[in-house]
């Protein structure tokens, strides 16, 4: 049996709306430690973590270890039926072959309940060893989320390039190029519109900028974004989820042949 | 030119 009550429902709505466009179906799991899922892209390019953790619950009950197979896009859709201020349930019984979404509106005169079914998933799970990033950059999401779309129209790779004088962020197509530099700026008034750059060594890499920008659709979720990044390995581009957990989207570099 | 390296690469299936 399990029983999962978010008071803030409309976190759930945001991630999903943050992930269903990566992935399309995923196996999401249950256990004492929270609700997570670990995912990969159709072309095996990008991956997804999501934590959401059970202290972050106000009801957390998960008798065993569950994992529910769900196409994100039919959860997506049941999910939208939830008002951005109802409290949401997530309910399943062992072995079953259904999950229920209910939704309360808050002042508890509207319940509804939407049953969707589970499907059998065959996924990978992957080991995501523990890393020193050469650089870790933390910026506004919505600075970033701007970067990523106002660069694919000029071309569809980013360079990524973290030096001592900030982070460049450079694109090259067919009508010209551009670069995008952000400088760190600890002295703004609110820390969540500060630039940080956390750097020790100088690191440059390549990405597709089609998934960045589909890792953008998670800035709802978080004021700031952390950007980690190590020469020759995936970068992850993190949206923490207030008191929750985080989503967590790792991309693997282009390389020059 | 460039080659889209997969994330699979990286990290290892458990």
């Amino acid at each position: 049996m399990l029983e999962l009550r978010l008071v803030q429902g409309s976190l759930l709505k945001k991630v999903l709306e943050s992930i269903k466009e990566l992935v399309t179906d995923a196996n999401f799991d249950c256990s004492s430690t929270g609700f997570s899922l670990q995912a990969m892209d159709s072309s095996h390019v990008a991956l997804v973590a999501l934590l959401l953790r059970s202290e972050g619950f106000e009801h957390y009950r998960c008798d065993r270890n569950m994992s529910m197979g769900m196409n994100l896009n039919n959860m997506a859709k049941m999910l939208k039926c939830a008002g951005n201020d109802d409290i949401i349930t997530i309910k399943a019984d062992d072995g079953g072959d259904t999950v229920t979404f209910m939704f309360e509106s808050p002042t508890q005169d509207k319940i509804s309940d939407f049953e969707m079914k589970l499907m059998d998933i065959d996924s990978e799970h992957l080991g995501i060893p523990e890393a020193e990033y050469h650089a870790i950059v933390k910026m506004p999401s919505s600075e970033f989320a701007r970067i990523c779309r106002d660069l694919s129209s000029i071309g569809d790779t980013v360079v990524i390039s973290v030096t001592k004088e900030g982070v460049k962020f450079s694109t090259k197509g067919d009508i010209g190029s551009a670069n995008i530099v952000c400088r760190q700026n600890t002295s703004v008034d609110k820390p969540e519109e500060a630039t940080v750059i956390d750097m020790n060594e100088p690191v440059s890499l390549t990405f597709a900028l089609r998934y960045m920008n589909s890792f953008t659709k998670a800035t709802p979720l978080s004021n700031t974004v952390s950007i980690s990044l190590s020469n020759e390995l995936p970068v992850v581009v993190e949206y923490k989820i207030a008191e929750m957990g985080y989503v967590r989207f790792y991309l693997a570099p282009k390389i020059e042949e | 030119r460039s080659t889209q390296l997969s994330i699979t690469e990286f990290f290892p299936s458990t």
